[in-house]
């Protein structure tokens, strides 16, 4: 489940990271 | 002891949403309400799309950018899909801010957000809607209902459910406090596809559902049905995103127009 959202895991363990709009 | 416990919750509920969200209820509404000394700027034909788009939401159309030359429907999609991405980092952050939900399983974190965020976006939404329209680039803007609905299909389906819904909704009369809770409560929910703790969320959503109604007994003393009606609207708002999904789907298949990487995630075998 991880691997098909990448982002959305991304997000949980990581506040600082910026989602490109 | 168990009373004050509770009370905790939910102020740091609240607290973690008055935190992550840019806009809320009081915010909403003091704008709507027109008691701020600079009002929206309204958006209500093509014109004034234009000229919102060159000031307002220059940064998300990129005024210079790829959009430029599209048509108004693919160009508001998109600046509904910017604001989408930016409430589910904002989601993301309060969700994680709600006691317990990070030491729950990673895997169930991501899907109790990919199921929740969608339905607690829409519950929020409506309070920035009043009947006639909605605010936009937080706050500086309001578009109007009848603008959205003269658009081409499919995109003039896109907003009018929700307005329908937050009709409704709204005639509820919550407060932050109240949608605090109800957004953690749409959140940790046990019944999610596919997750693979459920006890533990459970216990999570009992406490935060039996918060949410002690909560509302409180603050809307007059409403002694609030909490069961708000119970139906987590049924009304999972419907809601159930169609909105499958719009966005048809708009994938049949319009040109892309789709950000993060609402991809989220929509791939949803429902």
């Amino acid at each position: 489940l991880k691997e098909k959202h990448k982002i959305l895991h991304r997000l949980l363990q990581n506040s600082t990271s910026p989602v490109e709009l | 002891p168990q009373l004050a416990d509770q009370k905790t919750l939910a102020r740091q509920i609240y607290e973690a949403y008055l935190k992550n969200f840019s806009m809320n209820k009081a915010k909403a509404r003091t704008i709507l309400t027109g008691k701020t000394s600079n009002p929206p700027f309204v958006i209500h034909d093509m014109e004034t799309l234009q000229l919102a788009e060159q000031t307002l939401v220059a940064k998300m159309v990129g005024s210079a950018g790829a959009l430029k030359d599209r048509e108004a429907e693919v160009r508001i999609f998109h600046c509904c899909q910017c604001t989408s991405v930016e409430t589910v980092t904002e989601l993301t952050e309060f969700a994680k801010s709600v006691p317990g939900f990070s030491s729950l399983d990673l895997n169930d974190q991501v899907t109790l957000l990919k199921y929740g965020v969608y339905e607690a976006l829409f519950a929020m939404l409506a309070s920035s809607m009043n009947k006639d329209g909605l605010l936009v680039a937080y706050g500086s803007g309001f578009i109007t209902r009848e603008f959205l609905k003269s658009l081409r299909r499919p995109f003039s389906d896109m907003m009018e459910p929700k307005f329908q819904f937050a009709m409704k909704f709204n005639a509820l009369e919550l407060d932050d406090s109240d949608l605090a809770l109800f957004v953690a409560a749409i959140i940790c929910c046990g019944d999610r596809p596919g997750l693979v703790n459920v006890s533990h969320i459970e216990v999570m959503q009992e406490s935060i559902v039996h918060i949410l109604q002690l909560h509302l007994l409180a603050n809307h003393p007059d409403d002694a049905f609030l909490f069961p009606k708000l119970l139906q609207k987590l049924a009304d708002l999972r419907q809601l995103v159930t169609e909105h999904a499958q719009l966005v789907q048809e708009i994938k298949k049949t319009e040109d127009t892309s789709l950000h990487p993060l609402l991809q995630e989220i929509y791939r075998d949803m429902y």
